[in-house]
């Protein structure tokens, strides 16, 4: 099992803090319409890197932050952490666990850190890249997009062997 | 970079036909390589649900293109498992039958791959190992409910 | 209560003729996957005059005819009649019953007709202009459609009210 | 034209924001003409689930756009019936609870409109007065099962 926990905060309908811890086997997810469950899925994609809002279903970057509620105001900033279990090195890092995190405030600004120490987002990327949750993965399948797979032109098609080769 | 490629497309391509029938329950599928060298060449896919005649891909229903995107999908994971794979809702055009193969699959391939899944079908949540509630009880704020792990039983080994 | 009945032989899955007898109030059509409960909506939206094989999830016009199966052979015509009740004067026609015909030959020849009396394919777009069934039609919803509505553009979505207007 | 075009409007958003508090048991939607006059001017949507923020249409989830979408369709043919309806798969994103809504206000709705509607969904099936099978007992060739014409309690009156 490589993704122990999920931290978010502050990204989308978060507005409370939330810690998701995950265990091996088959997760599933469940709850009504509009609860926040594709949101999840935004969030650990974000934190991967993901740089289209378009992606997020945002038109700018700063729709992920918890836009408040009737009861709510706004928030300043959106933080998302994924906890990853690194024992069988699938990462080229030298730590037993990774932890990523990404954040974005209002003004703009976007920090990035890896166990807790600031990086770039090139870091990040580079640490996903060719394990299949890099740019073009296809191990995160968003709602009504499982189509995509094939209904690309065939010389789209290619990225996803290329990914996993 | 070619040599690579062609690799792994053999791979894949061996496995999505082996899934495809699995999902099926019969049929064939194959991918083939477009005009050109293997650098810039394309991927033209057929499918052939059990019984039917080989057809252009976009005459699939909606349930037998789902499910052919399903089975590309585990025959490249089987090739190169990633670390972790979300799944938003991917069966949610299947009939009951379809479902069930499909969370049978699922639950056989999350000893390799783990999985996070969201669904609302029933085959799918039957299938869980954790499963993992999302509500809304203040409007416009998400909270997690208590997980429920859920005793299974070994029908893994059966499937 | 306005379509009576659908008959359709030939069109797409139908190797067999099928007539398909309706009844006012709510009709829901189940099956399984593949069985052919989206090619029943393609034939009545064939019928009423689609000329685009894309929103009959075809490349060529020919692709609606039935190409066969493992143990049939392919067969040379596409048929399908709409019977339509019209003692509502609902069409501007003279008669209480109106049937509407469509068929096409594999040598890529059409025929339309209207109580079997042949008619050109404008005469039946005519018939269901401004009805909500003509072009553009918000009341033919066809699978994984029905975004749509909202997705398109501001300006795209000025038909709609155009339609019912 | 122009006038005609603006009272369909008119109508049609008066329609859209009452179907709308129906469906989702709250909130409020409507439309808006952008800029230009009436003859060129594009429709501007904003929906708001009960307890949200007013938000882009975009950051909706799957199932609250389906449903406003379906009142989008339903304030449409309020202002307009058409002699008939056929809809596909359209409630597939909508949970138990939305389902049941929408296949209520469709059975309401029923007496002005014939509808023709595909559903793999319980909710919507319960409320069908005739319900058609669809098999493929012989492989690729479709065939029609007997119709069941249910005796549906008199429940249409209650809904
Ligand atoms: N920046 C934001 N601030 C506050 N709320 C937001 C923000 N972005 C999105 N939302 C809210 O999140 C909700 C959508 O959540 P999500 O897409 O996760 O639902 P879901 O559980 O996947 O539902 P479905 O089953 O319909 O797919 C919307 O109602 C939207 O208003
Ligand atoms: N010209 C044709 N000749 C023979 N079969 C055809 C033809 N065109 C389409 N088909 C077949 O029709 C089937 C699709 O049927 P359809 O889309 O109506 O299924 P459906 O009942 O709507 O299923 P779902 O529940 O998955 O949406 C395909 O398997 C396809 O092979
Ligand atoms: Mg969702
Ligand atoms: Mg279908």
């Amino acid at each position: 099992m490589c993704l122990k926990r999920v931290d978010i905060q502050g990204f989308k309908s978060f507005g409370d803090r939330i810690k998701l811890e995950l265990h091996s086997g088959l997760s599933v997810v469940v709850g009504p319409n509009g609860s926040g469950k594709s949101n999840i899925s935004d969030a650990i994609s974000w934190c991967l890197g993901e740089q289209r809002a378009s992606s997020l279903r945002g038109s700018r970057m700063e729709d992920v932050i918890f836009a408040g509620s009737d009861k709510r105001k706004a928030v300043g900033m959106a933080e998302v952490t994924l906890t990853l279990d690194n024992t069988a090195k699938l990462f080229s890092l030298p730590y037993g666990e990774i932890a990523v995190t990404r954040r974005l405030y209002r003004s703009g600004e976007s920090e990035y850190l890896i166990n807790k120490v600031p990086c770039r987002l090139k870091d990040i990327q580079a640490l996903f890249m060719d394990t299949g949750l890099g740019r073009g993965a296809y191990s995160l399948i968003g709602q009504g997009k499982v189509d995509e797979i094939l209904s690309s032109r065939p010389e789209e098609r290619r990225h996803i062997i290329e990914e996993a080769a | 970079m070619s040599s690579q490629f062609t690799t792994a497309f053999q791979e894949i391509n061996g496995n999505f036909s082996v899934v495809f029938q699995q999902l099926f329950g019969g049929g064939g599928a194959t991918m083939s390589l477009t005009e050109g060298d293997t650098l810039t060449c394309g991927i033209d896919i057929t499918a052939r649900p059990p019984g039917k005649k080989n057809q252009n891909l976009s005459l699939l229903s909606g349930g037998e293109r789902a499910l052919t995107a399903i089975a590309l999908l585990f025959a490249i994971l089987r090739y190169k498992p990633s670390p972790f794979c979300v799944l938003d809702e991917i069966e949610a055009s299947l009939d009951e039958a379809n479902v069930n193969r499909f969370a049978n699959y699922l639950s056989r391939t999350s000893e390799e791959v783990q999985f996070i899944v969201i669904s609302h079908r029933k085959g799918t949540m039957e299938q869980a190992d954790t499963l993992y509630g999302v509500t809304m009880d203040e409007a416009g704020v998400t909270r997690l409910l208590s997980m429920s792990l859920e005793e299974k039983p070994d029908r893994k080994r059966l499937a």
